[in-house]
């Protein structure tokens, strides 16, 4: 006989649903960088069109992690040291994503996308071969929507920053998005049973990848020729 | 938190969503 449905029960749907459909929905909305159509085009431009689209794009990811669960309930000083140790990760994820449709080209907003010869001209050829080798990565994985949102809040929660005060509650974040990729993973391809490991083994280059790209931006900042808002000033600062 | 003033600003103002 089927047991009784009980309130708690009913109550209870798949704890994987839950979380990737409420981080389906917690995805913000396309970027669009809208380069400066008066500025020549070379390296200033494309540094400043950047710049000034990482600003934009910090403020987007710092209300988007207010909706990842367990994030609002840390201390506002560890959600300040979380998101300023993986603001760049949570970043170049996103611009992974949006480049896998795009063979050898970065996607950074959906109105700037760089070629490796526009990368080239644009002074950013270093930058950009860190990144698609993130990319290639991704796309070898055939990485999908809802492995991307998962992925991006356990990027997310992966601050290993020393700052953090309540370590605990950080990791109790980690260890339920970590449950909800493998149930995720169990559900959807039951017969990879090695395919959650594979995609959090992926978080090392991302580590990576944000640390060449920070060097990058932090030279430009030292250099002074680049505007550069003072959001995005405050959170690369932070990561030195 | 003087130092990372914006952050800290955007961090305690609004909803914690519009979703």
């Amino acid at each position: 006989a089927a047991p009784p449905i009980t309130t708690a029960s009913a109550k209870k749907p798949a704890p994987m649903n839950t979380m990737v459909s409420h981080l389906l929905v917690a995805e913000p909305e396309k970027l669009y960088a809208m380069p400066d159509p008066a500025l020549p085009e070379g390296p200033a431009k494309a540094a400043s069109t950047l710049c000034d689209l990482a600003d934009r794009e910090i403020v987007v990811i710092i209300s988007w992690a207010k909706n990842i669960p367990g994030f609002p309930a840390l201390s506002l000083a560890d959600q300040m040291s979380v998101l300023q140790s993986v603001w760049l990760e949570v970043l170049l994820l996103g611009v992974a994503w949006r480049s896998l449709p795009c063979e050898d080209e970065i996607v950074f907003a959906e109105d700037f996308a760089l070629d490796e010869e526009a990368a080239r001209a644009a002074g950013l050829l270093e930058l950009s071969g860190a990144v698609l080798q993130l990319v290639r990565k991704y796309r070898a994985l055939r990485l999908e929507r809802e492995e991307y949102v998962l992925l991006k809040a356990l990027a997310l929660a992966n601050s290993d920053s020393v700052h953090i005060e309540d370590m605990a509650a950080v990791q109790r974040l980690r260890d339920v998005l970590h449950e909800a990729l493998l149930e995720y993973e169990g559900a959807r391809r039951p017969e990879e049973p090695r395919r959650a490991g594979r995609l959090l083994l992926t978080l090392p280059l991302l580590r990576q990848t944000a640390t060449r790209v920070l060097h990058h931006f932090y030279s430009l900042k030292l250099e002074g020729r680049v505007p550069m808002h003072k959001l995005f000033l405050e959170m690369l600062e932070a990561m030195m | 938190t003087e130092r990372h003033k914006i952050l800290h600003r955007l961090l305690q103002e609004g909803s914690p969503s519009d979703i």
